[in-house]
């Protein structure tokens, strides 16, 4: 009968896109906010 | 009715190769920044432990309900992110200002004393990523040319 | 072998000195142009950059050394996986950012040709050098350098800066022809690895929405099609091992943000993707089938007394970017096609249909399948134009006694079992969102089941429908209306058929779908 594509991690019924928080194909969690990429001003990048 | 086919010789020996590849699989940090003040790793929690956050966790609502020294903790050590932007946002919202040239967060303790085009001077509270806490600073200069 | 003696010593020397720089300095962009500045001093000191040939074999040796690192610090005994990561990365982010910045600012302003130069021939070359390691060490082949190279390097391509933003559909370009040249099947051991880079979200948002006018699609459906084409022998079989459920169950994430946030692109591109997915991948299938256009609104199938033919959809003509006509061959039976379905001559035309389609006698691979859809795909097609020329709607009654209708009874009857189902496959692929050949081929395949001359034709057409009608969720909304019809409509006699009731199991499955259906 196939698998059941609602246990794979993706919210199906989500509004906003999927692909900005997509974390992989090997993942079944989408990213978190932490694990994404963001142009933040270049005076936060402190460390 | 086609039935299964059996697999060609060309096609056992990919399968070789991807089972090969199977057992060293592309992790998350292979693909990530390299940070040497913060190491990530993944961590095997408990079954109890939320496994998965809802779509709420990346939202400015959620992040202001985050208590104060989380968010420091947030924007310190995810640098980067949309998480750390996210915390700066919020700390905004709750009137900190962030100081460009210590490279710290401030807020008014009580109105400044003096107030220009060029500085305000007064008693602030700040948060001292060293010390890990915050401090209350007496007769603070903070030129708008470090305001964020 | 041939390179100039010394070449190797100064690419070392010059690389261990970038990484010391690189990993010392601050993000600070003035210190970080400060120190490319004088490094590519060093190189013009060197001689590296006096030609491109030099150019070429200096980028050649750092990917061997940076190759090297990797296995050399893997090799480390006692060496946490995590250390030894870092270490790599140390190198291979370093060597990314001498490339990223060389791009940058190589050429004149305002003139992209010499930094796309660049950027193919660095990546042709870590290409080059990718296959050749695979192909050395075999199950020892480590993608881990690899797979880090391609990721870091697009990152920094990507990153916020006028410069690259106006080389944007070069750069998405360059680094999607590579992976297609990378594609599984000529390098298994980087395959997850692969997967995981055509489907990282910025690649995806690059390509697939910031090109702009759609301009990435034809790239990415490419891409997608080297992916099917690699699982499908491995999905022929029924026993999956590991690596390719891994594989498999990655493919479908990917298809479901396709679903999700590109089903317009998957519209333009199923034909070819159904050319290359084999046919028991029933599911799979049915998620590039199920796909519609945002802006359209969908008809409940169950909706009582729908009828298809009125809906103003039904007229449209749904986009196909997959050329299918160049796929009958050879141009000789193209000849003869266009003879037939222009004045049904000659009759021997359609005797000798199977012959073009047989193409062995093993059994499960006997047909051209690509020649199967084509040709499916271009009768019905011309079909629907004929009929629209005389302003009528395809109808069941209508679409009868014409020359392409005569191909695909012919098809039906003449083929055996195995022939037949991947005839009435190629029509089940066309059951997709309302549109002109959802309504054609649903007309056509009732048509066949109702004119069918054989209990076991009939048989075989329902049992197509069902099969992708009983996995899981999605389903085409074109099979749903097709098999309500078929079931729900008198003139078809469904339910008195002998193979309805030939098993409890099978009575208890038609009743249950006629439930959900009804």
């Amino acid at each position: 009968l196939g698998t059941d594509l609602t246990a794979l991690g993706l919210n199906l019924n989500s509004q906003e896109s999927l692909h900005p928080t997509f974390a992989g194909p090997f993942v079944d969690q989408p990213c978190r906010a932490q694990d994404v990429e963001f142009n933040v001003p270049p005076e936060y990048l402190i460390n | 009715p086609l039935g299964p086919t059996p697999l060609q010789k060309e096609h056992q020996v990919q399968f070789q190769m991807m089972e090969a590849a199977f057992y060293h699989l592309p992790q998350p940090v292979d693909t990530e920044k390299l940070q040497t003040y913060f190491h990530r790793s993944p961590v095997q929690t408990p079954a109890h432990f939320p496994q998965s956050q809802l779509p709420i966790y990346d939202t400015v609502e959620f992040y202001q309900r985050l208590s104060t020294e989380t968010l420091f903790f947030v924007f310190y050590y995810m640098e980067g992110s949309k998480a750390q932007y996210l915390a700066a946002k919020a700390l905004k919202k709750q009137s900190w200002r962030f100081h460009t040239k210590y490279m710290m967060w401030f807020q008014r303790h009580e109105e400044p004393k003096i107030i220009n085009d060029d500085y305000e001077q007064g008693t602030y509270i700040y948060f001292d990523y060293e010390k890990w806490s915050q401090r209350k600073k007496e007769g603070f200069t903070f030129e708008y040319k470090y305001l964020e | 072998t041939d390179d100039p003696p010394g070449l190797q010593e100064k690419t070392e020397f010059l690389l261990n000195d970038w990484v010391a720089l690189y990993s010392q300095q601050t993000q600070q962009t003035t210190r970080d142009a400060r120190n490319f500045g004088a490094f590519v001093q060093k190189m013009h000191t060197y001689g590296i950059l006096k030609t491109d040939d030099l150019i070429t074999r200096f980028f050649r040796q750092a990917t061997q050394i940076c190759t090297e690192v990797v296995y050399r610090v893997f090799a480390e005994p006692s060496l946490p996986v995590n250390q030894a990561k870092n270490k790599i990365f140390q190198w291979i982010d370093a060597f990314v950012h001498l490339i990223a910045m060389l791009v940058r600012h190589s050429g004149e302003a305002g003139n992209p040709t010499t930094k796309i130069n660049l950027l193919n021939k660095v990546l042709g070359i870590v290409l080059g050098t990718l296959l050749k390691d695979h192909e050395m060490r075999g199950v020892g082949f480590q993608q881990v350098g690899f797979h880090r190279f391609f990721m870091m390097l697009f990152m920094e391509l990507c990153s916020a800066d006028a410069i690259l933003e106006s080389l944007m559909h070069s750069i998405v370009s360059a680094f999607g022809y590579t992976y297609h040249l990378l594609n599984p099947s000529v390098a298994p051991g980087f395959c997850f690895a692969w997967l995981e880079l055509i489907s990282h979200r910025v690649f995806l948002g690059r390509i697939l929405v910031q090109i702009p006018n759609q301009k990435g699609w034809p790239l990415y459906a490419q891409l997608l099609q080297d992916l099917f084409k690699y699982l499908a022998p491995f999905l022929r079989n029924t026993e999956l091992g590991k690596p390719v459920q891994l594989l498999y169950r990655g493919t479908l994430r990917v298809l479901l943000v396709l679903l999700h946030d590109f089903p317009e692109f998957l519209c333009d591109y199923h034909f070819g993707f159904c050319d290359v997915i084999p046919p028991n991948c029933v599911q799979m299938r049915n998620i590039i089938l199920s796909a519609f256009p945002r802006n359209m609104r969908l008809p409940d199938p169950f909706t009582p007394n729908l009828k298809v033919d009125m809906l103003s959809d039904s007229s449209n003509a749904p986009k196909v970017s997959s050329s299918f006509t160049v796929n009958i061959q050879p141009p000789n039976f193209k000849k003869d096609l266009d003879s037939y379905l222009k004045a049904r001559a000659p009759v021997t035309f359609l005797s000798e249909l199977r012959g073009h389609l047989q193409v062995t006698s093993e059994p499960g691979t006997r047909y051209n399948m690509t020649l199967m859809n084509a040709l499916v795909m271009y009768v019905g097609t011309q079909a629907i134009a004929l009929i629209r020329n005389k302003n009528f709607m395809p109808n069941t009654s209508n679409i009868a006694h014409s020359a392409h209708m005569d191909i695909f009874q012919n098809l039906a009857v003449d083929l055996d079992t195995e022939g037949r189902y991947l005839f009435l496959n190629a029509i089940a692929n066309q059951l997709r969102y309302p549109n002109s050949h959802t309504h054609y081929f649903s007309c056509a395949v009732l048509h066949l089941f109702a004119e069918a001359n054989s209990e076991a034709i009939q048989e075989q057409i329902t049992r197509v429908l069902l099969e992708r009608l009983i996995v899981n969720r999605p389903h085409p909304w074109g099979l749903l209306i097709t098999f309500i019809e078929l079931i729900k409509n008198p003139i078809y006699k469904f339910w008195e058929h002998d193979f309805v009731h030939c098993a409890p199991e099978i009575t208890k499955l038609f009743e249950s779908v006629a439930r959900s259906c009804l």
